[in-house]
Parts: structure tokens; C-alpha cells; sequence
């Protein structure tokens, strides 16, 4: 079962001044993100219950604490996933969707099944690829897209030539 | 020693040839051009001096001498021009690099940096800002947030409420800026949306900076009893400027409304697909 009464109190034990400005002993500041790690854990359960209500499915939900970092062990591996994004904002946003992913061509649906545009881009920092397609979201609500690794297209200077030319 | 250019359909962003670094971003939407200069600079850290003991530390932002150094006054740039982002990718230095990004229909310039681990062999600690130079008349004012809220004018070397004997050229102006700093002349307002609490200042007219790192080496004797030195081989940090320039008008919407989606970003949750039907029970 998820809880977010660990969370809420690491949160508040942040409120501390040392803990907003950064002025904590080391130790001190150690503590803290035990405490905020130990929070989030029973939260993300909490979040995929959640979830799975919402969508009425329940699945093994992941998440990549350290996207900001272009890592996520999940992505990079798997053939195909699903991404559901999720927007707290009373409005509808746009948002352009990042992932760490190690190969180069994927096929991004939208929640209508319809093909959303892709890119797959280097990341100069940490010499990784990470795939990029636009997400619209409802207002407080989710939308989910799913991804799946294809064979990449052939660069157009790769394909064969006729015999003739070759020759030439 | 091709220009550098990288555009959507409302902004447009120009890169010195000479140098690789951002030279003018221009408005296409509002038709607005602005002459920008951005490079990273740090600041050598005080270990205290004849005017005060005051040693630079986790509470005190007490630079050595008031000019910055720059990190490098020009990056090899690196290209990438795909149908949704157009990057510039920049290397400062072994341990400061940035991409600056625009994403297809968006109207901010995203700046991504990636600063550390500060290298501190020297001896000397560091301080570490991202500065932007504008060709904006600004009069000494510039404006920062109180946590997201309400936006306070700040003028150089003034405080509202005293008469103020400034001792402290830099660090006395610097003041928290939550998720947004601007200046503005009569004419267009340059703003910048942060992803985090940092420190920041426009010590010039026309410029604004923000600290985005900092290791020291000497305790600044307020209670927290440690320099705020890292262990070996130190942290480094990744986070993200947006920058806005805008007629002053259509400054506030805008600026409000991208900092909500930054401050309440949405946020992502992977599955490997196919679940089990769920039931509450």
C-alpha cells in the first residue's frame, strides 16, 4: 500500500532553514535527503495505485528519478514502453518530452493512436541519446503515449548504387 | 566561421563566428531584436582580507575582487538541427558545458547547464555565475520574485527603507531570486525563468546573473561550522535557464504563465505496457 505521510513530514522537517538555504552541516544535509528518498518511495506506490485506478489498468509502474540527468535504466533497455505523463496544471499544457534511450529510431503513439512526431538527439553532457515528441495534456489529468523501438531508415548516401554508376 | 543561427517560428537565436557564444535573440512574433551576450564567469571566493575577516561561505556571498573571471571567452560550437529542437551545444570547459535549445513552437530560449565538480587545486574557492549582457538602458533597476509571487523593483546599491553605506558592490545587490529575475527599458523586458531557488543580480545595466554553483574552502563563521566543500571529486549540477524577451505589454503574460508550467511541470510515470484489468477491491 502507498502512503504519503513519510513525504509530508520530510517535507516539513525541510522548512527548516538550513534545509531551504543550504546552510545545513553536511551530516545534517545528508539526513535530509535520506529522508526525502525514504518519503518518495511509499508515494510512488501511492501514485501508481492511482493510476492504475484511473486508467483501469494496473501495471508495474516505473519511475526515473534521475531523468534530470538524462539516466534511466528503463528506457535504455526496453523495447517498448509506455509514457504516462501527468499534468497538475488547471490548464492544458504542451510539453516536449525527454528520454534517455541508447538506440537511435522508435515509434511514438499518441493517446488516440495516432503517430506523433519523433527526434532522437545527443546529449552532449552526458554522451547520451535521448528521444524527444511533443505531449499535449488535459488539464489535471493524463495522457498516455506509447513508444517501441524500429529498425532505423537507411541514410539515403548508404543505399546502393546501380552497377553502371558504381563503375564510374 | 558560419554564423550560428537556430530558429523557430517565433524566436531566433544568433551566435557570434568569432567567439561561439549567444550574440542576439530576436522576437520574430513581436518583431524585437536584442543584442544578448551570455558566458559563465566566477567569482574567487574571499578567505577574508584587510577591510574584514569576512571569509565567503555557506550564509555570506563575499566575492574577492568585484569583477568576475570569465570561464572561457570562447566554446567550439556543436550544431543540432532536428524538425522538433534546434541545439547549440557549447563546452566552457572540462567541467562546465550548456546546450541552448529551442523547441519547435515554444517562445523561450532554454538554456540547460551542466557546471562541476568545481576544481579547487588552487586553493581559490569559486563561485559560479551565468551571466547575460543586454543592450537594455535599465537605469539600475531590475526585478526579482518573492517566491513566485509578487515581483520586487530592486535598484543598485539602494534599499528603500535606509540610507544605505554600500560596502559590498556585488554581494550587497545580490538578492534571491525564485523563479524569475527581468530588466526591462521602455521599449522590451528581458526575463529569465529559473528551475530553482538561486542567487541573483544585475550588477550592470543591461545584465542579469544568476549563481548557479559555488565550492568553498573556508567556513564563513555564522554557526554552520564548515566550509561548503564537497567531498572528492565534488558535485556537479544540471539545471535550466528559460529566457523571454518580450514588448512590455505582453511581458507579464508571458512570463507567468511558462514559470506555472516550469513550477508545476508535468510529470512522467513509465509502464512496460500492457497491465492487468484493475479492480478497487
Amino acid at each position: 500500500s502507498g502512503a504519503s505521510a513519510s513525504l509530508n513530514e520530510a517535507m516539513a522537517v525541510l522548512q527548516h532553514h538550513d534545509a531551504v538555504s543550504g546552510t545545513s552541516k553536511q551530516h545534517v544535509a545528508n539526513d535530509y535527503a535520506r529522508q526525502l528518498a525514504e518519503g518518495w518511495g511509499p508515494c510512488e506506490v501511492l501514485l501508481s495505485n492511482a493510476l492504475a485506478r484511473l486508467s483501469g489498468s494496473k501495471k508495474d509502474f516505473t519511475f526515473c528519478r534521475e531523468l534530470n540527468i538524462s539516466l534511466c535504466p528503463f528506457t535504455q533497455g526496453a523495447h517498448s514502453f509506455e509514457v504516462t505523463v501527468y499534468n497538475p496544471l488547471g490548464r492544458k499544457v504542451e510539453r516536449m518530452v525527454r528520454l534517455p534511450v541508447s538506440k537511435e529510431a522508435f515509434l511514438v503513439k499518441g493517446p488516440d493512436g495516432a503517430v506523433v512526431p519523433n527526434n532522437v538527439v545527443p546529449n552532449p553532457s552526458s554522451e547520451q541519446l535521448e528521444l524527444l515528441f511533443p505531449a499535449t495534456v488535459p488539464a489535471l489529468g493524463f495522457s498516455v503515449y506509447s513508444v517501441s523501438r524500429v529498425s532505423p531508415r537507411r541514410p539515403t548516401s548508404l543505399r546502393r548504387r546501380p552497377r553502371a554508376q558504381e563503375a564510374e | 566561421s558560419l554564423e550560428l543561427t537556430i530558429q523557430n517560428e517565433y524566436l531566433q537565436a544568433r551566435f557570434d563566428p568569432d567567439t561561439g557564444l549567444l550574440m542576439e535573440v530576436n522576437n520574430l512574433e513581436e518583431g524585437l531584436q536584442l543584442a544578448v551576450r551570455q558566458a559563465f564567469f566566477w567569482y574567487n571566493a574571499s578567505m577574508g582580507d584587510g577591510l574584514s575577516s569576512q571569509a565567503s561561505g555557506a550564509y555570506i556571498f563575499r566575492p574577492y575582487r568585484q569583477e568576475p573571471m570569465i570561464l572561457s571567452r570562447w566554446v567550439q560550437p556543436r550544431l543540432v538541427k532536428t524538425s522538433l529542437v534546434q541545439e547549440v551545444h557549447q563546452n566552457f570547459s572540462a567541467w562546465c558545458s550548456q546546450v541552448i535549445r529551442l523547441y519547435r513552437g515554444r517562445r523561450q530560449l532554454e538554456f540547460e547547464w551542466t557546471v562541476g565538480p568545481i576544481p579547487v587545486g588552487d586553493n581559490w574557492g569559486k563561485e559560479i555565475v551565468s551571466r547575460f549582457d543586454a543592450a537594455l538602458d535599465t537605469k539600475g533597476l531590475f526585478y526579482t520574485d518573492s517566491n513566485g509571487r509578487e515581483i520586487l523593483e530592486r535598484r543598485r546599491d539602494y534599499r528603500p527603507t535606509w540610507k544605505l553605506n554600500q560596502t559590498e558592490p556585488v554581494a550587497g545587490n545580490y538578492y534571491p531570486v525564485n523563479s524569475r529575475i527581468y530588466i526591462k527599458d521602455s521599449e522590451m523586458q528581458l526575463t529569465v525563468l529559473t528551475d530553482r531557488s538561486q542567487g541573483g543580480s544585475s550588477i550592470r545595466d543591461g545584465s542579469i546573473e544568476l549563481m548557479v554553483h559555488r565550492r568553498l574552502l573556508k567556513d564563513d563563521g555564522r554557526g554552520v561550522g564548515e566550509p561548503l566543500q564537497e567531498d572528492l571529486p565534488g558535485r556537479w549540477v544540471r539545471g535550466r535557464h528559460l529566457l523571454l524577451l518580450n514588448k512590455l505589454k505582453t511581458a507579464a503574460a508571458a512570463h507567468r504563465l511558462q514559470a506555472q508550467e516550469e513550477v508545476l511541470a508535468p510529470q512522467l510515470v513509465l509502464a512496460s505496457g500492457d497491465g492487468t484489468p484493475y479492480r478497487p477491491s
